[in-house]
């Protein structure tokens, strides 16, 4: 589309193929192309780097188009952050990336394996918290998840921890006795830290297509979601679902995961997520 | 579902006539909608589109049958057959054992698809080996070190470090365990990866396998042409798994995967546990895209 001087019809049908192979969905794609057409209806005769300028900051401005930060204010007591989404989404290696960021800036971080179910989901969350030096609260494997997390939270308080993070199983939202299992996590640590969780971080596979929206919100209605957590961005998937989330449930998106290292986790800038879609 | 959407499309043309361009297309844009809806892929969903304008335009009404149904049946029936054709079994015959490679995305369900085809080997008379060729991923050996023990099958459990050295050491020990087919366990890795992906073409050159399986998450999106064709011009597969296919994701990446590459989906994942692996029904995936 770049490079011609002067906007036609096809280049419409481009913007939308471009929004749609984004995973924007084709209700995002249609408001976009749609807004985009009445204003440059007022321009006179656009051009295409014009046009792009408006589309990105269209991109952002749907985005909040400022950062936002994570909440890990815990009063008195420690910050608590549940981790929760689909299987193999990024969950415990964004917890591993996170763990080492927050404990980089001076903070007391301590990470709780509440994945009870899965093989060897306690020896990977230790390898990270080994990485990011940070201590570990684990259960024996079948352990039942709440218990764990009560265990955690304890050891939380007791050592004075800044920040918690919760590990969570992965599952799929339409297992509803997995769900009513996060929903008893939740309860345990409200129960045992008021004001807890201060953060729950729906964690999204950046490759996910429309299916992401539907997770977002069961998850949403079971647990009530504070952020989104973007992975594997640094791939070829633009995660533009994003938009469609934030455009029917109003959940921001806090950070994104662009590789497998420790330091491989970044603030999500709308501004950046923009450039990157359309450049 | 789709029949609905049709149907107020075509209020006016019952029992008479035939389909035109006309009242056929606006029914295209609601299916080009629902397919996207579906995360087929946008190039896929103009192509099946134009196929099916091809097939739908001229055909008389029939009578007794809604022509949106009539529409629908033709989009199902055109989607069945993209979908199906040839019959999509892994290739496990050859001199044993026979090695069988299992590569795909970070968190696809390459791990725990390794065990279930162990399982699906066993029931039918096998004798699977699994080898943990991952050694990047923390405690990715563990796990299907674990899957493996829980499940009753034998597994490499060598101290290499490096994938190539995992899988030739695992091969001569399938042979000196008896096994007849191998199940290779590979990293998680992007397509953009030349690195990793060059890995996995020196692991083919090693221990040249029968049978190299895509695993794919059954919630891709877009991405799953760019995936599917970057695999298949950096390493070549010969089936794809589809995973998490108990969700409810429509799973359009069968039709994307299937119409850019031609190679057929050979099994769906359909659960967490080692034995919820599925042969894949083409008409079943058709229903599930057009829901
Ligand atoms: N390239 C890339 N890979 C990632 C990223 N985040 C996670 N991964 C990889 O994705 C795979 C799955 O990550 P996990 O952290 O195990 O995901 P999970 O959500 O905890 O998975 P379950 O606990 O099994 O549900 C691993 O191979 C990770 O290294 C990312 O930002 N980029
Ligand atoms: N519900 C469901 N979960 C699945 C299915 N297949 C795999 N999983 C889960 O998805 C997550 C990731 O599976 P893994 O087998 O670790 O994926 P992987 O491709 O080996 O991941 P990497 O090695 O990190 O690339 C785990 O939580 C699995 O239990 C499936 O068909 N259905
Ligand atoms: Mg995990
Ligand atoms: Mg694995």
């Amino acid at each position: 589309v770049k490079g011609r001087s002067s906007f036609d019809e096809g280049m419409w049908e481009e913007i939308e193929e471009l929004l749609l192979r984004s995973d924007t969905g084709a209700a995002v794609a249609e408001e976009i192309v749609d807004e985009l057409r009445l204003a440059s209806g007022r321009w006179g005769k656009p051009d295409a780097e014009q046009v792009f300028s408006q589309l990105r900051e269209s991109i952002a401005t749907r985005l909040g188009g400022e950062p936002v930060p994570l909440q890990l204010d815990g009063g008195e007591g420690p910050a608590v952050v549940l981790v929760i989404g689909v299987n193999g989404a990024g969950k415990t290696t964004s917890i591993g990336k996170l763990a080492a960021r927050l404990s980089g800036e001076g903070k007391r971080v301590l990470v709780v394996a509440g994945d009870t179910y899965r093989m060897a989901a306690m020896e990977q969350l230790a390898v990270w918290a080994d990485r990011a030096d940070v201590p570990i609260v684990k259960g024996k494997e079948g352990a039942d998840a709440a218990a764990v997390v009560w265990d955690g939270l304890e050891a939380g308080v007791r050592r004075g921890s800044d920040v918690i993070l919760v590990d969570t199983a992965g599952r799929l939202h339409t297992k509803s006795g997995l769900m009513d299992e996060l929903v008893k996590v939740r309860r345990v640590i409200e129960k045992r830290l008021p004001g807890a969780p201060h953060e729950v971080l729906l964690v999204l596979d950046g490759t996910t297509g429309q299916n992401a929206i539907q997770q977002a919100r069961v998850f949403g209605e079971s647990l009530g979601v504070t952020g989104l957590v973007l992975a594997k961005l640094d791939g070829t998937a633009k995660g533009g679902v994003v938009m469609a989330i934030r455009r029917e449930l109003d959940v921001p998106v806090k950070l994104i995961g662009v590789g497998e290292k420790l330091e491989d986790l970044q603030d999500f800038d709308p501004a950046a997520f923009a450039e990157a879609l359309a450049p | 579902d789709l029949s609905s959407r049709l149907e107020g499309v075509f209020k006016s043309l019952r029992g008479r006539g035939v389909l035109t361009e006309d009242n056929v297309r606006e029914a295209l844009r609601e299916i080009r909608r629902a397919l996207l809806e579906a995360d087929v892929h946008y190039k896929v969903a103009k192509d099946f589109v134009k196929r099916v304008e091809e097939r739908a335009v001229g055909q008389e009404v029939l009578k007794g049958i809604h022509p949106g149904q009539q529409v629908v049946k033709v989009v199902h029936d055109e989607m069945v057959q993209l979908l199906g054709g040839t019959v999509a079994e892994p290739n496990i015959t050859g001199s044993p054992p026979v090695p069988v490679m299992v590569v795909g995305l970070q968190g696809s369900g390459k791990t725990t698809t390794c065990a279930k085809l162990a399982n699906w080997l066993k029931k039918k008379g096998r004798r699977p080996y699994l080898v943990p060729a991952d050694p990047y991923r923390p405690a990715a050996r563990d796990q299907l070190i674990k899957l493996a023990q829980a499940n009753g099958h034998a597994v490499y459990e060598g101290p290499e470090e490096d994938p190539v050295e995992i899988c030739r050491r695992g091969m001569q020990e399938a042979v000196r365990a008896a096994a007849d087919v191998v199940l290779l366990d590979t990293a998680g890795r992007l397509h953009v990866d030349d690195e990793l992906m060059e890995e996995l073409r020196q692991v083919r050159a090693t221990v040249k396998p029968h049978e190299i399986l895509l695993v794919v998450d059954g919630m891709i999106g877009q991405d799953s042409v760019n995936v599917a064709e970057q695999f298949r011009e950096k390493l070549g597969f010969d089936g794809v798994v589809l995973t998490k296919m108990d969700g409810d994701a429509r799973g359009g990446a069968a039709l994307s995967i299937r119409h850019v590459t031609g190679v057929p989906i050979k099994f769906l994942g359909v659960g967490e546990s080692a034995d919820a692996l599925e042969p894949f029904h083409p008409d079943r995936m058709a229903s599930r895209i057009l829901n």
